[in-house]
């Protein structure tokens, strides 16, 4: 019970785990919460680990270890006069160097069992890269990658058909059916503007997506920036800026580690320590965890937003430095998360000009009424098919229907690739818990070429999340659920009926419907032969129209959400550019308000080629008539002058 | 060098094989593969003893008649990834 510091030559150097200025990663905090991520078990997916290194011996494991390059257990590097292997036994050392053995420094969870996956020093392919994410997933807790497709700012390239389905078996399967967790180095193509939107690891749901700050808390010179990457560590990359201390190749200790690399494993080893801190935490809990404990504060960035809960979040960061202490405290009183829903949208299907700017809002309840309802976000897609003929010339943007604008691609300028998007879901983590009903806009944008040109052919927006904004600390969900206030539970102790002054909201009771909410009085026959109906107060969600509401029909609307205004004399909502609505009938019941002025004037300025050809045509064609008329008129002319003329030898003409 | 896009394909394949470790073992003999193990599932890492390491044309002749067996539901000659460690 009695917390001493790690003895190890190199701790003190260690900065970035505990500092007295605290900006750290505030690990030493967590350490005093009696974690050190024993129980825990890391693997790092790389080119292997060195097994006997002194500082990593005693807590290697071989069970978290395979060399699937050459189908061995052993994940012994191999070793070369340039040391090219060194980054996997770098890695381990950051997530579990052994403490108090006077080598090095200590790793975050310096009490982990820590394996090494050789997979990378060879041919990668689709079947290593599935074999490695789903090496011994009922012993493995969590998986950290320091790689990924080329940075150089014209690829995208993401998980092909095994290493997909590695991903989804994991998260579905792994630990029990709590799934494994991912950990991703977000990527280093800073110099190149690289979008890690484009690199379809980190930018999967699956992946904990992990950026970088250097020492004083600016962005490193490699640091990509994206919507899909959810908290950063440091891991400098600034000159006269300190690095990552860490084992090194033959049996060495180094201060000199950095790169996004850097990053994912110091992330790994704070989640290794909240997983100690609760076993039962799903994959979807940790990112929860880490949306809601990270920092921003002393991180340097122009693009900090505070985003439709309220939360900072940045392109460069996500949601700012991980906080060990925070994310340990948290994770102890925590409930997990409700099954994770997914609502799917198809909001373009047929072909769009996209020209130099292309604007798409729609209205979404996000499948209010059926089973899939998202009502909590976590992440949102944008699926989308494209053409155009040159990538790196267009910029793409999600803007949530709080007004959360995700950069889904910048400008690449390296990329010169005609292929377009096929089927490219891009992610954003920005919209956090947030209600994602209302307007949804996607916005591309040309960001050079004048003559560009290309085709939207499919836009399909999918949204995961809660049905409730369910989970979190066991203490909370007091503003929900107020203890005493339940009158009936069924058999599964789910509250089915609220004592009087509260209303049934989800699985509990509550005094006032929150946001979104109305309250509703239901009647129902609690016995089949009886006539007398029981009343029942209830909390049931506003028509999609609705920001908020005192009924769920479209006329019970008390306030909208935003581009709508509510219309005073009929309570309804109506889309300040409301053009079209196509008919809530089917059941879907879900109202797709028009398409905003952007679109129209995307289809009228691409209407423009086709008015000036048609022009064009006109004229020519006015052109060859006029030609004919004169030829004509000059061939009669000519003939009534040859007519005339009866010599022998004389030529009749004709036009 | 392979021009930007065009497909490198290795001497291994991945395998859907009905029937367990055995199966895919046996399989992966008669066919001049060795096993390199599961990926997941009934999925099977098989590298050929005699296929060239690297081509830029697929080995259509060892794929069909792994294929033609019953037990085989799916296979794909693997392709190199690019990547890079970060």
């Amino acid at each position: 019970d009695i917390y001493s510091e790690p003895a190890d030559p190199k701790f003190a150097q260690q900065w970035y785990l505990y500092n007295s200025n605290h900006r750290d990663l505030n690990v030493k905090e967590a350490w005093k919460q009696g974690v050190t991520g024993k129980g825990v078990v890391v693997s790092i997916l790389d080119d292997g680990i060195e097994m006997n290194h002194p500082d990593l011996e005693r807590n290697y494991d071989p069970d978290a270890s395979y060399d699937v390059n050459d189908g061995d257990p052993d994940p012994q590097p191999r070793y070369t006069q340039l040391n090219d292997n060194r980054h996997g036994t770098r890695c381990a050392g950051e997530v579990a160097a052994v403490a108090n053995n006077d080598i090095c420094g200590v790793g975050v969870a310096y009490n982990a069992k820590i394996g090494g996956v050789r997979m990378l020093d060879g041919e990668v392919t689709d079947a290593v890269e599935a074999q490695s994410l789903s090496l011994n997933p009922q012993h493995i807790d969590i998986y950290s990658a320091s790689w990924g497709p080329e940075d150089d700012g014209k690829t995208v390239d993401g998980p092909a058909k095994l290493a997909k389905d590695a991903f989804l078996r994991g998260v579905t399967e792994g630990r029990g059916g709590l799934g494994s967790i991912f950990v991703w180095a977000s990527g280093n193509g800073g110099r190149e503007k690289d979008s890690c939107n484009c690199d379809g690891y980190t930018n999967s749901i699956y992946t904990l997506s992990i950026s970088s700050s250097t020492q004083y808390g600016n962005v490193p010179w490699y640091s990509e920036a994206c919507s899909s990457t959810l908290a950063t560590t440091y891991s400098s990359g600034g000159l006269n800026e300190k690095q990552i201390i860490t084992t090194d190749l033959r049996q060495k200790c180094t201060d000199s580690h950095t790169g996004t690399s850097a990053s994912a494993p110091l992330a790994a080893g704070i989640i290794a320590l909240a997983l100690e801190a609760n076993k039962n935490l799903t994959w979807r809990d940790m990112q929860h965890l880490v949306v809601r404990t990270s920092n921003p504060a002393h991180l340097t960035t122009d693009d900090w937003r505070t985003n439709g809960v309220g939360r900072k979040v940045s392109h460069s960061y996500g949601y700012g430095l991980l906080d060990a202490a925070a994310i340990v405290a948290l994770a102890k009183n925590w409930t997990n998360v409700g099954p994770q829903q997914k609502c799917v949208l198809s909001l373009v299907s047929e072909p769009k000009n996209i020209g130099s700017h292309l604007v798409i809002s729609k209205n979404v309840d996000s499948c209010a009424g059926k089973p899939n309802f998202v009502s909590s976000l976590e992440h949102a897609q944008a699926q989308l098919t494209l053409s155009y003929n040159r990538r790196g010339n267009l910029a793409i943007y999600l803007i949530s229907p709080q007004g959360t604008r995700s950069t889904l691609l910048a400008g690449r300028p390296h990329d010169y690739s005609s292929e377009g998007f096929n089927d490219w879901a891009f992610m954003t983590t920005h919209s956090w818990d947030e209600d994602p009903r209302g307007e949804w806009t996607l916005e591309i944008e040309n960001k050079a070429g004048l003559s560009d040109f290309g085709t939207l052919t499919q836009f399909t927006l999918i949204l995961y999340g809660t049905a409730s904004s369910s989970g979190g600390p066991s203490t909370a969900d007091s503003s929900q659920t107020t203890d005493g206030s339940c009158k009936t539970y069924d058999l599964n102790q789910i509250c089915t009926e609220c004592n009087p002054g509260f209303y049934l909201f989800q699985k509990g009771c509550v005094q006032e419907c929150p946001t979104g909410y109305a309250p509703v009085t239901t009647s129902s026959n609690p016995f089949d032969n009886k006539v007398n109906s029981v009343l029942h107060p209830i909390c049931l969600s506003c028509h999609s129209l609705c920001l908020t509401c005192s009924g769920t029909g479209p006329q019970d609307c008390l306030s909208c959400p935003p581009h709508s205004h509510l219309d005073p004399v009929s309570n309804t909502c109506l889309h300040q550019n409301q053009i079209q609505r196509e008919s809530p009938d089917g059941g879907l019941d879900q109202q797709v308000t028009g398409v905003l002025s952007g679109i129209l004037r995307s289809q009228h300025s691409s209407s423009l080629p086709a008015v000036m050809a048609v022009l064009s045509c006109a004229f020519i064609m006015a052109t060859f008539v006029g030609v004919f008329g004169l030829l004509q008129w000059r061939s009669r002319g000519l003939n009534k002058l040859y007519s005339t003329d009866t010599r022998p030898g004389s030529i009749m003409r004709s036009g | 060098t392979p021009s930007l896009g065009q497909k490198v394909y290795t001497n291994t394949w991945a395998v859907h094989i009905t029937g367990g470790e055995e199966e895919a073992n046996r399989l992966a003999r008669k066919h001049d593969f060795i096993n390199h193990g599961n990926i997941f599932g009934d999925y099977y890492h098989f590298r050929h003893r005699r296929v060239v390491k690297r081509s830029l044309s697929e080995h259509r002749g060892t794929h069909i008649r792994l294929h033609r067996e019953p037990q085989v539901s799916w296979a794909e000659q693997q392709v190199v990834k690019r990547r890079k460690k970060r």
